[in-house]
């Protein structure tokens, strides 16, 4: 299964969902890879530091590099990553008038998908080149929606986008579904977004919900996933909640 | 003076601030335009509904309008909007190739900017076409910056693109500043990352820093700026320090 995480809405938390989900399908023996298609390279320096990396996903989808050159184990067993760094910005430069720029990381990861059960990819909140490759690459797109008045305006501009993909680039896209991120139970407003998340997007909605926990927010910083940083706390059990309901799908 | 309220890391509070401080302005009798440069037009859907828009900035940046034709007026004396809606994320591909494509808002607001003491301009989270013409048409850049592990990994390659921008097309920019946004004092890492913020921008950081609140979130649900919806609130509080701090400078 190849997971796209998108959302161009900015701040959702996307890459703290693809950090503690590829961390929690590893801790549960999925051989799983972690590529981080953002030139913030936010995923990338939960684990290792960008400054020193000779070869990125950059290298990779300009045709410089295989896959196989930038993949780096992390502390976690069965959890790899495909970093990214500044470069990858060029990105849309550099393949500007080429034709079939959004299949490079299709065609690319036919190499190494075989040896991996699971597939995560980090994206930036853009629509751009780098997020359509990775809707082509993908076999299944997870939409992390924050619950606040200003991310659920943002979703028709993506579900548009996603039909155009399956319209020609990539037929067998699925949604997985949409998981609401950032929420806080003791407003009101949290509790209206939830509502009409669940009335605009129904059964497709996780029945995880992921808190506002600040020990997410400071996971990171400790080059760590949730797991290990706060395994008491309330993200850590909310993201293996819906690493579970993941795992049921497929 | 034009601001530029700019950052690529999603979520830090660009459009937050890019409301509360254009209210503030107007409040303070200074008259004040509010251009949303965010395809997302979450700026936008704070005053009034996208879709019953006939012209936008687009048209405006793509020669098809004038700025006149797209500004409205909003519940707030003194403060005028020139709305976005979608169609702007086709701006990168239509203005490709032209070879002063990023002199375009720049050009444009020259019409304008004269019946105007502030122009505030919110950008998306990216450093493309979009957010290159808005640095180009400023006198002023402001960056919101997050207190958290993630947002300060991405200001070097802001601090990069603004010195590109004033190397060739607009040497008058100046940093107004950095503002701390979304800071919960309670943690650690909310303290460690405003010490390494300070740290790096130096004398160029706001002494008001603005501490999360749900009346933040809340207010653009109600069509409002804080200092209706929440006057008594800290998030007002924060952002009339702010306003006078900004008043201060010119
Ligand atoms: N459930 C949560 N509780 C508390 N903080 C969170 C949670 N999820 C994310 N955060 C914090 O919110 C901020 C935004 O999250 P994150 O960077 O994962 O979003 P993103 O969608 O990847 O952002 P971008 O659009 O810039 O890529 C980060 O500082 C992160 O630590
Ligand atoms: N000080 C604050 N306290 C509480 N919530 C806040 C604060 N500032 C912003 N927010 C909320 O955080 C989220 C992100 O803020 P906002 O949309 O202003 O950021 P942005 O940088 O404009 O995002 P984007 O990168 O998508 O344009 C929104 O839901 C907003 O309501
Ligand atoms: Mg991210
Ligand atoms: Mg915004």
């Amino acid at each position: 299964m190849i997971i796209t995480i998108a959302n161009q809405k900015g701040g959702v938390g996307k890459t703290t969902t693809a950090i503690n989900l590829s961390a929690g399908l590893a801790y549960k023996n999925k051989k799983t890879l972690l590529i981080d298609l953002d030139p913030q390279a936010n995923s990338t320096i939960t684990f290792v530091d960008p400054h020193s990396l000779e070869i990125t996903i950059f290298d990779v989808l300009t045709g410089k590099a295989n896959f196989e050159d930038t993949i780096v184990k992390t502390r976690i067993p069965n959890l790899e990553l495909a970093p990214a760094n500044i470069s990858l910005a060029k990105l849309e430069r550099e393949l500007l008038g080429d034709i079939d720029s959004h299949f490079r990381l299709k065609d690319k990861i036919a190499d190494i998908s075989p040896s991996y059960d699971y597939i995560i990819i980090d994206t930036p909140p853009t629509l751009g080149i780098i997020t359509l490759n990775a809707l082509v690459a993908a076999s299944h797109i997870l939409i992390p929606i924050q619950s606040s008045y200003f991310a659920l305006e943002g979703t028709d501009d993506l579900l548009e986008t996603i039909e155009k993909v399956r319209y020609r680039s990539n037929p067998n896209l699925k949604l997985l579904g949409v998981v609401i991120t950032l929420h806080d139970k003791r407003t009101s407003l949290g509790k209206d977004t939830v509502a009409q998340i669940k009335k605009v997007f129904k059964d497709k909605v996780f029945k995880t919900i992921i808190s506002k926990n600040v020990r997410l927010e400071e996971s990171p910083a400790y080059r760590e996933s949730i797991y290990t940083f706060a395994p008491d706390s309330k993200g850590a059990k909310d993201y293996l909640s819906l690493t579970e309901e993941i795992l049921k799908i497929g």
